[in-house]
């Protein structure tokens, strides 16, 4: 895409493809082509070099800009952490208490996948990298009994932070998300305010199906923010774009690795600049 | 789905008259935007479209009074060509032990395959041996050793201050004395953009010469799948591709992007956690799956 090329048809399909490669969705990226060649027209543009700005700009406006702090003015600030099998939960919940451990916060953390081998050892591994408890019951033991006894211990301990892992499951076992589901009134009950984030882990190399995820996440959970891990592979997570026009949840943070520091605050030009890239 | 679709534009182009060749490429379009929204790259949808209309503008398909159902007919009979038959066997070698490797990205389900292959060849009357050969993630140790209780299967490991090559090469050694004729190493995840990691996996394969390097890949992978697969194609040679994660509502057009970029056949499915969810891998359910 070079500038003094004549915009044509064949730009437009170029730059509609590149999105598709960026799993943005054929549909989205047929919309947000149409939505350029309207900016095209209104705005007068006649050099093809402003066109990927032009739609680096519609891609930004849609990622949109202030909703990235996490909201942390309870105490505890309750963080439940929801996703898919083998999205990055676990190891996104150790990086993300590391970061509040940073910033002076106590943080405690909930083992609250109950289910797959070796699960709460793995999280437990990471509590003491960061240098934080971990509040967990025997394998086999019902999750929900996990999170109330997490909660009642932040509260005692006046933590900063809790944060609650989860197990992973797919969005369309109807039984794994009714255990979801109790999981958060058991919250609600005995923390009306509570929880004050719920962060769906969305892996970046996942393409539409992100979308079905996003949805019943998003009913099942009140999803307050994605977590879109492993973007220092080669995929670009272009679904996001469309989870965010259609269902309104932003990402908040990335993961872009598995180390302690791999997480990142969610930056609206660096995700499309790596789009284009 | 696509068939409803088709139906619906070979409808509104017959009420203009006769078929050419113009309203296949209309056809054609509603086969595209399907594939695509199933998550085949788009560079495997071209070559795809191109073989179907070569086939579609034949009078066959023009003349018919049932043109969508033809196209339909040429689509499924495409993938299923190009998704290959059924091959779920794993090459047993003379020589035992049969060497399996496991690789693949972060999170993919390898772990948890590895337990259920283990699972699979015992019952077939085959004494499989599990490799720990994931030293960096958390617990990955613990995690295959509790696989292996569950099943009664022996897990072979040094701990994770060994490198994976001498692991291997350990197990190796150990199958020989004890009379397991199946390896199965499990291997950490990784980028096959990191260099070092993807050298690692070379010289485990360089150390114990693996009958089948097998490619993890999870359904719901998108437009990458084809630079995932060929790169660990081109570095390592797979011989074969398991597909994790397809119990849930994924179109797993993953699966024909990596078929077609690697030729090597997709032996099994991951259909849920338990270490049973292994199952020979079909491609006309796939199939169906893709056209919605
Ligand atoms: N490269 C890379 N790997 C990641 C990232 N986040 C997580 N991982 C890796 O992805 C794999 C899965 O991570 P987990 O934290 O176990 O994922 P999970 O969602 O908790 O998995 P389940 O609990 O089994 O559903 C591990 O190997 C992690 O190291 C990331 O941002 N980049
Ligand atoms: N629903 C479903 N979950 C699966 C399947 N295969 C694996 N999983 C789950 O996916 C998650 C990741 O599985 P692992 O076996 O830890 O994946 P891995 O490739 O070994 O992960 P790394 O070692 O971190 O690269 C776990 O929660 C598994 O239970 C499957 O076929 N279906
Ligand atoms: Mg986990
Ligand atoms: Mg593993």
């Amino acid at each position: 895409l070079v500038s003094g090329k004549k915009i044509d048809d064949e730009l437009y399909e170029e730059l509609e493809e590149l999105l598709i490669q960026a799993d943005v969705g054929v549909n989205t990226a047929i919309e947000l082509v149409e939505d350029l060649r309207k900016a095209v027209k209104e705005r007068k543009i006649e050099d093809s070099g402003e066109l990927k700005n032009v739609l680096k700009e519609l891609v930004a406006d849609i990622m949109g800009s202030e909703e990235f702090k996490l909201k942390t003015v309870n105490k505890p600030t309750v963080i439940v952490v929801v996703g898919v099998n083998g999205a990055g939960k676990t190891t996104t919940i150790g990086k993300l208490a590391n970061n509040f451990k940073q910033d002076g916060k106590n943080v405690l953390l909930a083992a609250g996948d109950t289910f797959r081998a070796a699960a709460i050892d793995q999280l437990e591994i990471w509590g003491n990298r960061v240098g934080c408890d971990v509040i967990k019951h025997q394998e086999g033991a019902d999750p929900a009994a996990v999170v109330y006894d997490s909660l009642q211990a932040a509260k005692a301990r006046e933590s900063d932070i809790l944060i609650i892992d989860t197990a992973g499951r797919l969005h369309t076992k109807v039984n794994l998300m009714e255990e979801l589901k109790k999981i958060f009134r058991v919250i609600s009950r005995e923390m009306p305010d509570a929880p004050d984030e719920v962060l769906l882990v969305l892996d970046a190399t996942t393409g539409q199906n992100a979308i079905s995820q996003s949805k019943l996440f998003a009913q099942a959970a009140g999803v307050t923010g994605i977590v879109l891990t492993k973007l220092d592979g080669t995929a670009k997570g272009g679904v996001v774009i469309g989870i965010k026009s259609e269902l309104n949840i932003p990402v908040k943070f990335i993961g872009v690795g598995e180390q302690i520091d791999d997480l990142k605050e969610f930056s609206p030009q660096d995700f499309v600049e790596a789009l284009f890239e | 789905g696509l068939a409803e679709k088709l139906q619906n534009t070979f409808q509104k182009l017959k009420g203009k008259g006769k078929l050419n060749e113009a309203d296949v490429d209309q056809a054609m379009r509603d086969v595209r935007v399907a594939l695509l929204e199933a998550d085949v790259n788009f560079k495997v949808v071209k070559d795809f479209i191109k073989k179907v209309k070569e086939r579609a503008v034949g009078q066959e398909v023009l003349q018919s009074l049932t043109p969508g159902q033809h196209v339909i007919k040429i689509v499924n009979d495409e993938l299923t060509e190009l998704l290959g038959g059924t091959q779920s066997k794993i090459n047993i070698s003379s020589k035992p032990p049969t060497v399996i490797m496991l690789v693949g990205l972060q999170g993919a389900g390898k772990t948890t395959t590895a337990g259920k292959l283990a699972n699979l060849l015992r019952k077939q009357g085959r004494r499989p041996l599990l490799v720990a050969g994931d030293v960096y993630r958390p617990a990955a140790i613990k995690q295959l050793q509790v696989l292996g209780d569950q099943l009664s299967i022996p897990v072979y490991t040094l701990g994770d201050k060994t490198n994976p090559v001498d692991i291997a090469k350990g197990a190796m050694e150990h199958a020989r004395s004890y009379n397991n004729d199946i390896v199965i190493i499990d291997t950490a995840g990784r980028l096959h953009i990191n260099e070092e990691l993807m050298e690692e996996l070379q010289n485990v394969k360089n150390a114990v010469h693996p009958h089948e390097i097998l490619f993890v890949m999870d359904a719901t992978t998108g437009q990458d799948a084809v630079n995932i697969a060929q790169s660990f194609h081109e570095r390592l040679g797979i011989d074969g591709v398991i597909i994790t994660k397809l119990d849930g509502d994924t179109r797993g057009g993953g699966a024909l992007s990596v078929k077609a970029v690697t030729g090597k056949p997709i032996k099994f499915a991951g259909m849920g956690e338990k270490l049973d969810a292994l199952e020979p891998f079909h491609p006309d359910r796939i199939a169906s799956r893709i056209l919605g």
